[in-house]
């Protein structure tokens, strides 16, 4: 555990705790993509299923890792839920038109293509590492959609952001002080999340600057 | 490293 990685995981943790303040605050959903949501839940739980293989107690960072992977599954479950559900009426459906079902299949090809080792857990979690590099794109799509952003929407999307530009530092961080080599995968992609946010970022810091509304053109 | 290692991120 090094200093970026904990930050990067406070700020993911924050990211989904504005989230769900914005929907319970405004009764509305309006400017989330529950596809988004829906890729992020599936995400974790591919990503996660050494849960059942895992001891939670085994270390100190595994009994973290446990309760963060457990927090990040539920939370996306009970965002899903709430869109779905509770504020079904304020969904954006019309605008969030991303077609996902390409994301999923690209990520599942890639992953039969590039892992680390041919074993099923390893596919599966190469699958999980490609489609969160591209899970928030429904999401930037529904916003440029839209043009105009909430800002607790767009300081979301820009913790997230930062969240994965984190990681990074974190990956450079452990090449040099852990020797940790054998990361390709998921650096390749974290960089590539990470890209993806950089027009967003953009826009987003332009807006702050100004003390503005995120507009996007 | 070994599997457990590789797999300690988020």
């Amino acid at each position: 555990m090094n200093i970026f990685r904990l930050a990067a995981d406070v700020l993911h943790v924050v990211s989904i705790f504005l989230l769900l303040l914005k929907i319970k605050t405004s009764h509305s959903c309006a400017g989330i993509s529950l596809k988004t949501q829906f890729l992020y839940m599936i995400v974790f739980s591919t990503r996660y299923l050494d849960l059942f293989f895992t001891k939670p107690w085994h270390s100190a960072l595994t009994f973290y890792n446990t309760i963060m992977k457990i927090l990040f599954l539920s939370s996306s479950a009970y965002t899903i839920y709430l869109i779905r559900n509770r504020y079904k009426h304020t969904y954006d459906k019309v605008h969030d038109t991303f077609r996902i079902h390409y994301l999923i299949a690209g990520s599942a090809v890639l992953a039969l293509v590039f892992h680390i080792r041919l074993t099923p857990f390893e596919i599966i979690w190469a699958f999980s590492v490609f489609l969160e590099a591209v899970a928030i794109m429904p999401q930037l799509l529904l916003l440029q959609e839209t043009g105009q952003v909430e800002n607790i929407t767009s300081h979301y999307i820009f913790c997230l952001g930062s969240y994965r530009a984190l990681y990074i530092c974190n990956w450079i961080w452990r090449y040099f002080m852990e020797h940790r080599r054998n990361q390709w995968l998921a650096w390749a992609c974290g960089t590539v999340q990470t890209l993806l946010y950089a027009d967003f970022f953009y826009y987003y810091i332009l807006s702050q600057r100004q003390g503005k509304k995120l507009r996007l053109p | 490293g070994d599997d457990s290692e590789e797999k300690d991120e988020l």
